[in-house]
This record gives structure tokens, sequence and C-alpha cells, in this order.
């Protein structure tokens, strides 16, 4: 799976991700990508896209809940993507990114690693594949 | 901040034994990935564009699962799903069981931009890249050996599992 989230110098918070899905899939099986508010969401106050286990991600309307708990808690994005992924989500179970709507990035799983990069208007830069 | 960008490239098990040469071509493409971003936000374009150019690379690089290289079904086919969705507006769009499209992404954003509706599925999303007149492939251009390798383990293990246990995919589930 891959995925990318962006905000712009407009403000507007923009998630997509992709995926071929789970190798040996059978059944017309349906993963979490392309149901918005599980996989892939972006609201008014951040944008997330997920990847790992889609059956695990899709039961915890991962997206969405981040999402939520960002405005109703309230919580940071740091905070909500701790929240899914250490207190719903189980170990090894999924990778997430994330920018909220001030420019803040996340990029965190609960699995051993995650393909990822990460760069903002500030001149901060990362690529990294484990912790 | 006036920008921000973030990818991934897929999470899980990812061995720490692969040869310095294979952590190093990731550690690229994923750096070029970004950069495509990167220059597309930096020159004040949209978050919109930047996801779509993003990913569009990302699926045409064969290391990650999405586009070219992505994983096998059980039948031995590949069928591709992407979504993508704007935060202020939640105008969303999406596309699942694609198999000839060869970048869903941008497949998404038409169904986002263009349709009163937001999922399309299997036939229904290709008849829909047909009306889109989207760029196709067949099925080999999604072909890589690393992912068939896989897909011949996945299918042993199975067989394996089911004569153990006369339940077929007890330990998995797949929806």
């Amino acid at each position: 799976t891959v995925g990318c989230v962006a905000l712009d110098k407009d403000g507007q918070l923009v998630a997509g991700t992709s995926t071929g899905g789970m190798t040996n899939k059978r059944y017309g099986r349906v993963g979490d990508v392309p149901i918005i508010g599980s996989g892939t969401y972006a609201s008014e106050v951040v944008a997330v896209s997920m990847t790992g286990w889609g059956e695990r991600i899709m039961e915890a309307v991962s997206g969405h809940t981040v999402s939520e708990y960002m405005k109703h808690k309230p919580a940071t994005l740091r905070e909500a993507g701790s929240y899914l992924l250490r207190e719903v989500l189980n170990p090894g179970d999924a990778g997430m990114i994330a920018v909220d709507k001030n420019g803040n990035t996340l990029m965190d799983m609960n699995t051993q690693g995650m393909f990822r990069g990460k760069a903002d208007a500030d001149g901060n830069r990362e690529v990294a594949i484990w912790e | 901040k006036e920008w921000a960008i973030v990818i991934h490239g897929g999470a899980g098990v990812i061995s720490r034994e692969m040869p310095d040469s294979t952590k190093q071509a990731y550690r690229e493409d994923l750096d070029e990935a970004l950069s495509i971003g990167e220059t597309i936000l930096k020159d004040g374009g949209s978050s919109v564009d930047a996801v779509e150019q993003v990913i569009n690379y990302l699926e045409n690089n064969p290391k990650f699962n999405a586009g070219k290289g992505a994983v096998f079904t059980h039948d031995g086919d590949h069928e591709l799903d992407a979504a993508i969705m704007m935060g202020h507006s939640r105008n969303a769009g999406a596309v699942t069981g694609v198999r000839t499209v060869k970048n869903p992404i941008s497949l998404a954003r038409l169904v986002m931009e263009n349709s009163k509706h937001i999922l399309f599925a299997g036939e229904g999303a290709e008849q829909y890249a047909d009306e889109m007149e989207v760029e196709r492939v067949n099925q080999d251009y999604f072909y890589t050996e690393r992912r068939y390798k896989a897909w011949r383990r996945a299918i042993k293990n199975s067989d394996a599992q089911s004569s153990a246990s006369g339940l077929f995919y007890d330990k998995d589930k797949y929806g």
C-alpha cells in the first residue's frame, strides 16, 4: 500500500491511498483503502492515510477516529495517533501518516517498520524505514 | 507551517536483513517521491495535485504494493483499490477491484471531481474508466517476480493449513 497526505499554502488538507490489497485475497475482498473514514480520510482538521491489516483498520474506522479524537477530546495529532495505534489497534496491525491543519506531521506505526517520509516548509525532512 | 507532506510505502514486518543496496534503493525511491510533492507544494501548487502525483510515482514503482508491483489475488490476478479525499469540502472518490487501470488514484480523483458518487467497484469502476479515458494496461503490466513468488508461497501455506485443520483460512480473516 502507498499513501500521501498534504497541506498546501491555501490550507487545503488532502489524503490519498492506493493498494494492490493483500496477497492471496479472494471472494472480492475489499480492504480499508477505498473505505472513506477507515484507510483514507480528510477533515478540516487532519488528513490521514493508513497501511497494514485492512480488516483491523476498518473495524477501528481509523482515519475518522483520529479526526474525531482531535476535534472532541480535544487532542494533538500525536495524541490522537497514539490513541489509535496503542489503545484501539493491536501491536502489528497498522501504520499511519497524517498532517493537521497547522502543518504538524505524524508518521507512526505499531508494526516493525513502515516505508515513510515527510517534509515541510520549515525545512524539516526525513525518510525512514524502521524506528 | 505553510505546507507539509507525508508519504508511506506500506508497513508491516520489514526484514532488517535486506542487503544495504536494497535499503538504499528504497530510501532513494521514497526520497524521489517526497521531492515530487515538495516541489509542487513549494511552488504554490495544490495538495490534491501533490497527493495524486506522489502516488502516481509510487504506483509506477515496482517496489511497492500498488499499481505495478501489486500483489497477486488467490486466482493469480491483480485487483487494485484507491481513494482520495479533500478535508474542507469533504469531497471524496474511491475505486475498488479495478484490473486494467494503470493509476487507480487518478481514477479515484476523477470519481471525486466528476461523479456524484463516491465509490465504484469492479466492472462499474472499469466502465467509469472507459468513460474517463484513463490509461489502461493489461494484467501482465502489474507482474513482478517477487510478488509472484510471495503468492506461490501463500498458496502453499494455505493448502497446508487447510489440510491440517479441515478449515480453510481459520487463522486469517479475508473479509
